[in-house]
């Protein structure tokens, strides 16, 4: 009887910033390599979901097909939500190729103004369907919008609010509605672009070409901060930062006689 | 010695933009996927050493109590110098750039919590090295002997041979499937995992593994040594010159001798930790690893994670003990499962 709280919040990302906008996490499969042209309708349908809560991290498993889920995680006193995506084997029985995006949607108003890092340093100015130094024309209106990122992206309502997407990895990132950030994590294409190597993008888990054996399953992790405008660039960088520089574990076994509190020692 | 030059050659072949953007032929990728594996696979050996050489002194190597460091909680020492120092007992010099250069993971690094100390102090007044690290410089070759890092007999209590059976035999009893502590006598007892400590004379080799699919909740390790009810301890290395307060470690976990577990920190306190199932899409991805033939069996595979808000101190490393749960053991805090909601 009553609807599922779907979010899941930390004292900090409730209380500090008082502005969680209910930023929702949705794939949408888009078909090409270079260029891609999304045909088709974004599945909307969420197959399945799971709400784990406990003291120390709550977590909501979203199955949203059988080669894309993605489990979202937020912290104890965590300021910033992490997105674990994990997409394939991507079936290419329907003959189509497909690129998934991870889209986030929020309630910002950021327009067509969204930014996107060069190399881990500044963050540069992008306006959707705009070049700086010549009057576009707009023929891609897609890809022409897709930007490399290699730490993230953000979009900012001025004075208001900014959400940041921090990528571990480098990948192709994207506003192409106001409020909403999408980044490419995963793809699988049957046919050459004629741009590349002349051939197309189907890794296939043995490394086999086209014996139809298992696609490549990839998995990563975007961290999503909302911060007010003055402060969201120290935390950007910082975790940008964190998220690059992952704590490293070693395991062992206790040597004997020792007790905790010694070990460190 | 070991090095990363097979790593940075990878990683400069992956500057290409075919390489960035995942459009190469396959058999390029393959040949990337082979040097990346290599390099990777290299620069653990670097690490590993790194952290052995990364020494801590025990206490005793202050000439008297207030010469130990007051930790900010969670701030762990870093101590080491060559085994002559020249410092004076009481010089805590500031370290110029060639001090903390010239023997890089030998160095102390230690965090004082007194006023005005911008940044790590470096402390010359240990008066000797606990632990010999691999050669990981020319500087240093002349001040460590081994790749080892090897305890000294602490002045600790040591448990006596009538706990040390009991704890044997309660663990036996609890774990009829635990292997090496339990063997016969007259059973060869298996030869230690990578991971199991050596005991050499009163000395013993700290042997650390790391996980290479951890993000698959796969972890031989941890999984093994929770199978057999084993405590363990994880060693949490943060290479960023800041501290970390609350970071998240995820330890893939065998739960099926429903054992409780709990975590303490490196000052022996209770830490909250929590149990979680993994995602579904693990259990997919540890399937399939399987049936393509990357993953031997799903023996190392977990079903559950222990979680907990790790403390990290700058360029340094923590270690969180995780054992089984005892009352006994106080200020022990068990590990609680999380709710679940399906919708």
């Amino acid at each position: 009887p009553q609807p599922t709280q779907k979010s899941v919040e930390s004292d900090h990302l409730a209380t500090d910033q008082n502005q969680l906008s209910n930023a929702g996490g949705e794939f949408g499969p888009a078909s090409g390599a270079y260029i891609f042209r999304p045909d088709g309708v974004v599945p909307r349908d969420l197959h399945h979901m799971r709400v784990l809560r406990g003291p120390v991290v709550s977590e909501i498993h979203h199955v949203f097909s059988d080669y894309t889920s993605a489990v979202i995680r937020v912290w104890d006193k965590a300021l910033h939500v992490e997105v674990e995506w994990t997409v394939g084997p991507i079936p290419i029985n329907d003959k189509k190729g497909k690129e998934v995006v991870l889209r986030y949607a929020s309630s910002l108003h950021s327009g067509a103004t969204f930014y996107t890092d060069s190399n881990g340093r500044e963050y540069l100015k992008r306006v959707r369907d705009f070049r700086p130094t010549w009057n576009l024309s707009v023929t891609e209106p897609v890809s022409g919008n897709y930007y490399p990122l290699t730490a993230g992206a953000y979009i900012q309502e001025s004075g208001k609010a900014e959400l940041a997407v921090l990528t571990d990895r480098a990948q192709g990132g994207a506003s192409l509605a106001s409020g909403e950030l999408e980044i490419m994590v995963h793809r699988r294409t049957l046919f050459d672009d004629w741009r590349g190597v002349a051939e197309p993008l189907n890794e296939t888990m043995q490394g086999c070409m086209n014996c139809h054996s298992v696609g490549l399953i990839a998995r990563g992790k975007h961290w999503l901060t909302l911060q007010d405008p003055s402060s969201a660039a120290l935390i950007r960088r910082t975790f940008q930062q964190r998220m690059n520089d992952p704590p490293i574990l070693s395991f062992g076994a206790l040597p004997k006689q020792a007790r905790p509190g010694q070990l460190q020692d | 010695h070991p090095n990363t030059d097979s790593l940075e050659e990878a990683v400069s072949l992956l500057q290409h933009h075919d390489a960035i953007t995942g459009t190469e032929k396959q058999h390029v990728t393959d040949d990337y996927h082979v040097r990346l594996a290599r390099g990777w696979k290299e620069s653990q050996k670097v690490f590993t050493d790194a952290l052995a050489q990364m020494v801590t002194a025990d206490s005793s190597a202050y000439s008297d109590a207030e010469e130990v460091p007051q930790h900010v909680p969670g701030n762990r020492r870093l101590l080491a110098t060559a085994p002559h120092s020249t410092g004076s007992a009481h010089a805590s010099a500031q370290p110029g750039p060639e001090a903390i250069l010239e023997r890089p993971g030998l160095t102390d690094v230690t965090q004082r919590s007194t006023a005005g100390s911008a940044g790590p102090v470096l402390n010359s007044n240990a008066e000797k090295v606990v632990v010999q690290g691999a050669a990981a410089s020319a500087h240093t070759a002349q001040e460590v002997h081994n790749t080892s890092m090897s305890f000294e007999d602490s002045q600790e209590p040591q448990l006596s041979a009538s706990d040390q059976q009991a704890i044997t035999e309660q663990m036996c009893s609890a774990h009829s499937e635990v292997s090496t502590v339990c063997a016969d006598k007259d059973q060869p007892v298996a030869a230690p995992q990578p991971w199991e400590q050596e005991e050499e004379g009163s000395n013993q080799r700290l042997r650390l593994q790391q996980c290479q699919l951890l993000n698959a909740s796969v972890c031989e390790p941890s999984v093994q040594m929770s199978k057999q009810g084993q405590g363990f301890m994880v060693v949490v290395y943060n290479a960023l010159a800041w501290e970390r307060p609350t970071e998240p470690v995820r330890v893939p976990l065998d739960t099926t001798a429903g054992a409780q577990w709990a975590v303490t920190d490196p000052d022996g306190q209770a830490v909250e930790s929590q149990l979680v199932p993994v995602a579904q899409s693990s259990q997919d991805l540890q399937s399939i690893m399987v049936k393509e033939g990357l993953l031997p069996s799903l023996d190392d595979a977990a079903q559950d994670e222990l979680v907990f808000l790790a403390h990290l101190p700058p360029v340094g490393y923590a270690v969180y003990t995780i054992q089984p749960y005892s009352s006994e053991h106080a200020p022990a805090k068990a590990a609680v499962r999380a709710t679940m909601e399906d919708v």
